[in-house]
């Protein structure tokens, strides 16, 4: 409408229909000191939706019996300004009631990241009609949470299932005793492991600093659950003594610039073991919290 | 951690393909300035205290 030099599209609002409730947790003190995070299962009573109100909604758009369910994560920055990062996400029938799972495993492992004093866990619900349009404006109304609204006290409040493991027993036990009899360390450790660089052929004349380091490595056995974990996680394999940390390793080679030799920095990522830790193989490596 | 390993991360590190063919006449009498020494030292303090999120 204003311009000759490229055509335009009048659009029209389409009613995007959501509803958001915001959940609190406190989490001081719930999650075991030196212990490992394996899931947090956010767990929302769905409350039976009224006959009559289905049979209208079914009348209006018969196939509009479905709301998705999004949970994100909240920060509230020190400024005061929010970030969502969205944890989980899932379709629920209006015709279905009971409780709800939600994975927020990841909310919980970002709130870890959260400078002290931290603040409560706030997890933001919102229910999104399926079907776009006026026929099943609403609908998103009809899927309500138990303790929705001021009463708040009674069944089915929203529920946070933290399953963690104690470190003191499935974890790693630091740097190996060297005095420990025998050659494998019984259970997951960072030992000394020494690397000759000047013993390397291919070295020589190359490589001018370090003539040598301490690589370390990690070996030893992790003690598994014996119990299956309570939920099905694909692709899990057992506990493995890994480098969970590592740091660079800087070194002085020689360089030709010219036809002239010239010694040069340069530092290769991830050579030297600074922690071992057991972990699932397979488990996702937690997203870090960005600034 | 193998010396392969290494010397792959090295070549990557330079952009090189292979291993350059150095003369050993010339390794030896080459000195090496303060200012490289000094970056040197930094990055390995750096490297020493940094604690990287590993695998």
């Amino acid at each position: 409408r204003f311009s000759q030099k490229f055509r335009e599209v009048v659009g029209r609002w389409l009613a995007s229909e959501a509803s958001t409730h915001l959940l609190v947790f406190s989490m001081e003190r719930r999650l075991p000191p030196n212990s490992e995070l394996v899931r947090a299962v956010l767990r929302l009573f769905q409350e039976p939706v009224p006959r009559a109100a289905l049979r209208r909604l079914e009348r209006l758009s018969p196939h509009s019996a479905r709301a998705r369910v999004t949970v994100e994560w909240l920060h509230v920055r020190e400024d005061s300004s929010n970030r969502t990062s969205l944890v989980d996400s899932r379709l629920v029938s209006l015709h279905d009631s009971g409780w709800k799972a939600f994975d927020v495993t990841e909310a919980v492992t970002f709130w870890q990241q959260l400078s002290r004093p931290r603040q409560p866990l706030l997890l933001q619900v919102t229910v999104q009609t399926e079907h776009l349009g006026p026929p099943a404006a609403g609908a998103h109304k009809l899927v309500r949470f138990a303790s929705q609204g001021p009463a708040g006290a009674g069944q089915g409040e929203p529920q946070l299932e933290l399953h963690t493991l104690d470190l003191g027993a499935y974890g790693a036990q630091g740097d190996c005793d060297p005095e420990a009899p025998g050659a494998e360390a019984p259970r997951c450790c960072r030992r000394e492991m020494y690397i000759d660089l000047q013993g390397m052929k291919w070295a020589e004349n190359w490589v001018l600093e370090p003539p040598g380091f301490l690589a370390y490595e990690c070996v030893g056995a992790c003690r598994q659950p014996r119990q299956p974990l309570p939920f099905k996680w694909p692709l899990l394999g057992p506990r493995q003594c890994i480098a969970s940390e590592t740091a660079s390793l800087p070194m002085i080679v020689r360089v030709e610039e010219g036809g002239r030799p010239r010694p040069q920095v340069v530092s290769l990522p991830n050579m030297r073991v600074q922690s071992c830790s057991c972990s699932w193989d397979g488990a996702p490596v937690p997203r870090k919290l960005e600034p | 951690l193998s010396g392969e390993q290494i010397r792959g991360s090295l070549l990557q590190q330079l952009h090189l393909s292979q291993v350059p063919v150095l003369d050993e006449g010339d390794a030896e009498g080459l000195v090496t300035p303060a200012h490289v020494t000094a970056q040197y030292v930094a990055l390995l303090q750096r490297s020493h205290s940094a604690r990287s999120r590993g695998k």
